[in-house]
């Protein structure tokens, strides 16, 4: 049975600029992510990889990975990169333009602002099946969290917390505020 | 392990070499560069949180096994992309519309005796809703393939500005000595990051920074006691002699049915009926004859 399976396993897959990114915001960007689940030699690996582009002033709103490692290479354009440990240090804050290489350690916060009309990068991360969690916006920790426990974990009045869990409505990618909307091409 | 870590000449009954200190409760930690800890490739701490004291949301590198020691409480998990399938009826005050309740993620409850698992990376956070102080036993599998920094445990806070629990043994062993401003995963970003982010106001964003937040410690206490939604506990249903009661009387039942085979299809239909319809209390109705044939669904 060789010759069905590992003798005739897919070794190609492409993600990149993708038809059919997972996640979508004309005004934003997009970002696709290639898991063992779509592309099964990966799992043999332990390994997935991510293509994604952000547009010019707009947001990756802070988040983690929450089982891997994230070794990002800009493919194209710059942006700037905040990453913050479990200490609240911020490890890396600066730009990161094409060619350079960026390490994200697991779970540590990352954030991105694309400083480029078409931010480019590849993320490769060191496990097949990857799971980002994301600390704003809809469905993020945050807003899952408890009003209460929102409240007195940030020492905040309920309003206060209302705010922070229910106001960014976008899950992953933030277009820039109005005053900076890119002209539509 | 490296090499030759797990040669013990003797092995040595381990107490907390650490203790941090909160606003409502204690976080010990043993080194983890214990060779014994070290050997078995784990980090072990134990919590003490005081009455109406809340254990801030966190996440750390390696999955945890958490056993309760002592009280009960409640806790939660966030699993990234899960639903908050927890929601308040909304309620529409006088004359307005429909004001928005909160939703959240499950919630649950824990008392002596429970054992809670804590997946790598799933924020988590507890609160004692009951009379004594909770304590509970955290083990940190530090070597398990979903840990891929190093044996050091980190607790990610998602607020607050507490000290690490373990990156002190670290420093020691390294020499640096200097203590680390105590912080979040957010207080490290920019304000104006965080504002577009959120899309808050500066004074939100400087407390979830911790700026404002005097309250040592990961364990805060919440006055007047935390609401959330959550099902009321049900009663203990089980008591040693309510078990040996329902045994004897499945045994009868089982006797029964060997006597007068054909009754109990309707009979037990009728209390299968019963117990669906009366969940938690157990109604035994004296048998009556159906004059027709119930339709089984």
């Amino acid at each position: 049975g060789l010759e069905e399976t590992l003798c005739t396993m897919k070794l190609r897959h492409n993600i990149g600029e993708s038809t059919s990114p997972d996640a979508y915001n004309p005004q934003a960007g997009r970002f696709k992510t290639l898991t063992s689940i779509d592309f099964p030699i990966l799992g043999w690996l332990g390994l997935a990889a991510e293509h994604g582009s952000i547009y010019k002033n707009a947001l990756f709103v802070p988040y983690y990975n929450v089982n891997a490692n994230s070794i990002l290479y800009v493919l194209n354009g710059s942006a700037w990169f905040q990453v913050v440990d479990c200490s609240g240090n911020a490890v890396f804050n600066g730009e990161l333009n094409e060619g350079q290489v960026l390490t994200i350690p697991q779970n540590y916060a990352a954030a991105i602002k694309s400083l480029s009309d078409n931010f480019r990068y590849v993320a490769f991360k060191t496990n097949d099946i990857p799971q980002i969690a994301t600390l704003a916006g809809a469905n993020s920790e945050i807003s899952a969290l408890p009003l209460e426990v929102v409240a007195h974990a940030f020492n905040l009045n309920r309003d206060q917390a209302r705010q922070l869990k229910n106001n960014n409505p976008y899950k992953f990618l933030v277009p820039p505020p109005q005053s900076q909307l890119r002209a539509v091409a | 392990p490296q090499e030759n870590e797990c040669q013990f000449q003797r092995l040595n009954a381990l107490e907390p070499d650490n203790t941090v200190q909160s606003e409502a409760g204690t976080i010990e930690t043993w080194n983890p560069k214990n060779d014994e800890l070290r050997c078995a490739g784990v980090a072990l701490s134990r919590c003490t949180i005081q009455r109406n004291g809340l254990r801030r949301p966190f996440y750390t590198n390696a999955p945890q096994e958490i056993y309760i020691q002592q009280g009960r409480g409640i806790f939660g998990m966030i699993f990234p992309g899960c639903g908050e399938t927890y929601e308040e009826p909304q309620e529409s005050e006088k004359g307005q519309g429909p004001r928005p309740q909160d939703r959240h993620q499950k919630v649950e409850h824990f008392k002596e005796g429970d054992i809670i698992a804590v997946p790598t990376g799933i924020p988590f956070w507890m609160y004692n809703d009951g009379q004594t102080p909770v304590v509970a036993i955290t083990l940190i599998d530090t070597t398990n393939l979903d840990n891929q920094l190093d044996q050091i445990p980190r607790r990610f806070y998602l607020s607050g500005n507490q000290e690490q629990e373990f990156l002190q043994y670290q420093e020691k062993e390294g020499g640096q000595g200097q203590q680390q401003e105590g912080g979040n995963v957010l207080s490290g970003f920019d304000d104006e990051f965080l504002e577009e982010a959120l899309s808050v106001n500066k004074e939100i964003v400087r407390n979830i920074k911790g700026k404002n937040d005097d309250r040592e410690g990961g364990i805060v206490e919440v006055k007047g006691g935390l609401k959330v939604i959550i099902p009321p506990t049900m009663r203990p249903r089980h008591g040693r002699e309510e078990e040996e009661e329902e045994e004897e009387e499945d045994e009868r039942r089982g006797d029964r049915r060997r006597r007068h085979p054909h009754h109990h299809h309707h009979e037990e239909e009728e209390e299968e009926e019963e117990e669906w319809s009366h969940q938690v209390r157990r109604v035994r109705r004296p048998h009556r004859h159906h004059h027709h044939r119930k339709d089984r669904n």
